[in-house]
């Protein structure tokens, strides 16, 4: 769930 | 309005095929530049990003910005109907609750036409960051293909690791263990079987076979597949 968050997080940073 | 249409259906078949075992609904943002489309898969572990530029249209009329609210399973369905090199024109009006899509054969003796509902999406923005890959390997695609289904009989996941002059892809599993090794080519008569690696640095990662192999459905779309990976990135095909 962490590794998921990150990820939606790094793809809004775009 | 949107009006669209391409010379062979075949194009958007190749794409929904690629897309719809990882994305159930999604937007279809249209502008006058062309039909974006970002969305994560349903276990939030990969973006999916396309662009069809509004060039590979003939022709291409888009008057405002409109989301399209897409059920990938019905595309895909629907999409079934339409022969490789029927011409295909989509269009939605202003305020449309419908996506209508017209298959017309190439010589004009058959017309398919079907709508299907358009949906509400919630739609986050989301894409790629521009980041400086550690390694970027450029290979055949269908090559890559092969080795993500070749290595899925061994393990779930494979290990991608990029050194100076070759890349190897490892699984290991219960029942076992393989590798590809791959290795640059400079003197190939197609561009497409060119195999090249650029290396900032050494990488070694692992990925799931199960993601990767569904990326690969792409590789209908194009000869060559690029694979970007830094440690603590996601790797980008």
């Amino acid at each position: 769930v962490c590794r998921q968050v990150w990820l939606t997080r790094y793809f809004e940073t775009a | 309005m949107l009006e669209a249409r391409l010379p062979s259906a075949v194009t958007l078949k190749k794409i929904i095929d690629a897309v719809k075992e990882l994305v159930q609904d999604a937007n279809f943002d249209c502008n006058d530049s062309g039909i974006a489309l970002q969305a994560m898969d349903s276990s939030h572990v990969a973006l999916v990003a396309l662009l069809m530029r509004a060039e590979g249209f003939d022709p291409y009329r888009c008057d405002r910005n409109i989301a399209l609210g897409i059920n990938f399973a019905t595309l895909a369905k629907v999409m079934k109907c339409a022969g490789n090199d029927d011409n295909l024109t989509i269009k939605a009006g202003e305020d449309a609750d419908v996506l209508s899509l017209m298959f017309e054969s190439t010589n004009s003796d058959r017309i398919s036409e079907f709508d299907i509902k358009l949906m509400d999406v919630d739609a986050d923005h989301l894409g790629i960051p521009e980041t400086d890959y550690s390694a970027t390997i450029k290979m055949p695609s269908a090559e890559f293909q092969r080795i993500c289904r070749d290595l899925s009989v061994m393990s779930e996941t494979v290990t991608i690791e990029a050194v100076k002059d070759a890349v190897k892809f490892i699984a290991s599993g219960d029942t076992g263990s393989g590798s590809i090794t791959v290795k640059p080519n400079q003197a190939v008569d197609k561009k497409d079987m060119e195999v090249t690696v650029t290396l900032q640095e050494p990488v070694k990662l692992a990925f799931s076979l199960k993601y990767l192999n569904h990326f690969a459905k792409a590789s209908t779309l194009a000869g060559s597949v690029t694979l970007s990976l830094s440690d603590d990135v996601p790797l980008m095909i």
